[in-house]
């Protein structure tokens, strides 16, 4: 049996919408733990790894370990059906083939259920060692999501260099070239508005901006995105989902022949 | 040219 109660139902709507664009199907696992997903997008270029943890839960039963195989699209239909402020409840009794989102208004005098198929699916999953990375860039989620939007207009990679100083993104197409450069803040009053760099050592690396345009849609679970990069690992980009735990993306680099 | 590298070339499975 599987009763896992999100207060703020809005919350998974954005993370729905965070994934669908990435990844068609994916396993959702279920343990005492908490409610994580991790897949890759089609292409095997990016990976993306989401915890939710049972602690954020208003109420959280997994009795237990079970995975679940989704269609995102179709989950993200369904919760576009609940409001951004409903209570969401998902459901599942054990061997079932379908879940179960319960969706209660903030006054209770409405409340809709929708039966969803599980699908089974073959998924590979990968084991991720934890790394100290060279450099570690904190910024404005928002700001980085406008930096990745607007470079893709004129190329089709980035080029992320991080020094001491800040963090350049610059890239070339057919009708020219673009930089920007974001430099190190030190105002403390703002930590929101904030870029932060923990440097090793400086780190350049190439990456598709189509797949960082498809992260940034993570923009609205978090104010701010971490983005960690090695020279001789994918990069990560961390949105942290306050109370809860994190989306993670892993973008493997572009490497020049 | 910059080459793709695939996410699966870094993380073995588990």
């Amino acid at each position: 049996m599987l009763e896992l109660r999100l207060l703020q139902g809005g919350l998974l709507k954005k993370v729905l919408e965070a994934m669908k664009d990435l990844v068609n199907d994916a396993n959702f696992d279920c343990s005492p733990t908490g409610f994580s997903l991790q897949a890759m997008d089609s292409s095997h270029v990016a990976l993306v790894s989401l915890l939710l943890r049972s602690e954020g839960f208003e109420h959280y039963r997994c009795d237990r370990n079970v995975s679940m195989g989704m269609n995102l699209n179709n989950m993200a239909k369904m919760l576009r059906c609940a409001g951004n402020d409903d209570i969401v409840t998902l459901k599942a009794d054990d061997g079932s083939d379908c879940i179960t989102f319960m969706f209660e208004n903030p006054s209770q005098d409405k409340i809709a259920d929708f039966e969803m198929k599980l699908m089974d699916i073959d998924s590979e999953h990968l084991g991720i060692p934890d790394a100290e990375y060279q450099s570690i860039v904190r910024m404005p989620a928002a700001e980085f999501a406008r930096i990745c939007r607007d470079l893709s207009t004129i190329g089709d990679t980035v080029l992320i260099s991080v020094s001491k100083e800040g963090v350049q993104f610059s890239t070339r197409g057919d009708m020219g070239t673009a930089n920007i450069v974001c430099r190190r803040t030190t105002t403390v009053d703002k930590p929101e508005e904030d870029v932060i760099i923990e440097m090793e050592e400086p780190v350049s690396l190439t990456f598709a901006l189509r797949y960082l345009n498809s992260f940034t849609k993570a923009t609205p679970l978090a104010t701010q995105v971490t983005i960690s990069m090695s020279s001789d690992l994918p990069m990560v980009i961390e949105y942290r989902i306050e109370g809860m735990g994190y989306i993670r993306y892993y973008l493997a680099p572009k490497i020049d022949e | 040219v910059n080459q793709q590298r695939q996410i699966t070339s870094f993380f073995t499975k588990k």
